[in-house]
């Protein structure tokens, strides 16, 4: 069965691409066949993951509109098992365009409800994962996402403002549960960007353990500088440097979601 | 006359926030008046500017649907001559409550020349500077703050995945000009969270001086972790520690804000 995954929250800058892309690539190499569905309007993980915006035919944006589907617009990456649906800028539009559709928050669930229906006559690609790279907002884009996703995994960056969103997040999360799709989870809550050298890292980490105890991984993904710069290369970390404190974060918070996974 | 300020740009987390507190926090201590009309949903420069979520009567909610003025949201910060129109979480359901309105990208403007009419009655406070502190994204909110405003102010992060984003921005800056706001210009683009130590960073700011001259501001904003302690206290970074070195960039990006503008 596929898992999916949305990588949300609305503060901006908080690591939300930087999670997806890593985070599926560590899954990758450890033998998950991984999509990632870049939903985004800017366009980042795609970016990230070497598919420049002149090379995008089909995007996400042609599967909520449902003029494609997820194994059209699936392209291969220079990742092995990693697979991605590039975004478009037109996904900016896509809150005006849908104002009036009534099943507009369940573009996204119907499409990968068709997709299994694929896979099982053997017309598209099994994928045991799918991350949904989300905009830094709580629009329909957003909200489709969380509808169609199994769980969400929020990166949380350890700064002060980024705390302060999480309540906001948190109640949107129990209002699609309640409404739109009651089988959505929290995956767990990743703190990125963490830095030993200042105490407000240290402050926001120990209150996000104190409020929200086991829901927060272990892992905690340092702030490196390796890792800002692999998406200039359009390579994720792992494969601009392995070594880098970054990407063994990414690796060992592959194995901590695997691990959530079987215990589930 | 009353200068109207958007401090925009949809990558998250690029410093809009930050930027909008403390050059308004340095306009207002060199004797300017200003208002900051924060029109985030995250509202983030409510807080930090010492507004608790729960002490938030009247918002820029209300303003741009119409039911308060300018002059009855303001309300006073403890910094002299700075006075804020707080958020509210309820500006996340603009875009869909606007989705019919004939008028929808010039509920602001429309407000501000209502302000301009009280003002010259006696009924309302001038003020030199009217900053908008945008969300990260180019909705019906953010266009609200193009068309209303005289100029856009960028703040571009050094990193990589803020320079993609800056020709969307341009882009949507100059559809604005051509339907809604003929007289919008670029008053800048301030380079933040410049960090000396890697390469990355100084990449960045020579790409953006090269491809847009002297739109860029001379001052650079440099990381500094006490400009992002001073929020958790309520306080810009001004109040907060005035001699880091957060706070003096901040106080020159303001000199040559008012340079600009007197030779504009
Ligand atoms: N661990 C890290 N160390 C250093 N830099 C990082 C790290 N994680 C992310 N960054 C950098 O911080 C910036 C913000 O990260 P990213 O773009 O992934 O956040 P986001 O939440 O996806 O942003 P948006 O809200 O705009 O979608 C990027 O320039 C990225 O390269
Ligand atoms: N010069 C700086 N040095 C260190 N930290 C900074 C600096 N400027 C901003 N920050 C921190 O970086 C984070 C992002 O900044 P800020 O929230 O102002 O960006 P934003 O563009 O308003 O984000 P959003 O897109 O969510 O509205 C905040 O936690 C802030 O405290
Ligand atoms: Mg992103
Ligand atoms: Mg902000």
């Amino acid at each position: 069965k596929t898992r999916v995954i949305a990588v949300a929250n609305q503060k901006g800058g908080v690591g939300k691409t930087t999670t997806a892309i890593n985070l599926a690539t560590a899954l990758a190499a450890v033998g998950e066949s991984v999509l990632i569905l870049d939903i985004d309007a800017q366009g980042n993980a795609s970016t990230g993951l070497g598919v420049a915006a002149s090379s995008r035919k089909l995007t996400s944006y042609d599967v909520i509109m449902d003029e494609a589907s997820l194994a059209e617009a699936a392209i291969a990456t220079r990742i092995p098992n990693l697979s991605v649906i590039p975004a478009s800028v037109d996904l900016a539009g896509v809150e005006t365009e849908l104002a009036q559709a009534v099943n507009r928050a369940f573009r996204l669930r119907d499409a990968l409800a068709r997709h299994r229906v694929d896979v099982s006559r053997g017309d598209a690609t099994h994928y045991d994962f799918i991350l949904i790279d989300c905009p830094p907002s709580l629009n329909v884009v957003t909200i489709n996402a969380m509808t169609a996703a199994d769980a969400v995994l929020v990166p949380l960056q350890c700064e002060f403002f980024a705390l302060e969103g999480l309540t906001q997040l948190m109640r949107t999360v129990d209002l699609v549960k309640g409404s739109l799709n009651p089988a959505l989870e929290i995956q767990g809550i990743v703190l990125t960007m963490y830095d030993q050298r200042n105490n407000l890292s240290d402050q926001v980490a120990m209150d996000v353990r104190t409020h929200l105890g086991d829901k927060v991984y272990a892992t905690v993904i340092p702030r490196n500088v390796r890792v800002s710069e692999a998406p200039s290369f359009g390579k994720p970390a792992l494969l601009y440097d392995h070594k880098c404190s970054g990407s063994q974060a990414y690796m060992r918070l592959a194995s901590e979601v695997l691990q959530r996974e079987r215990t589930r």
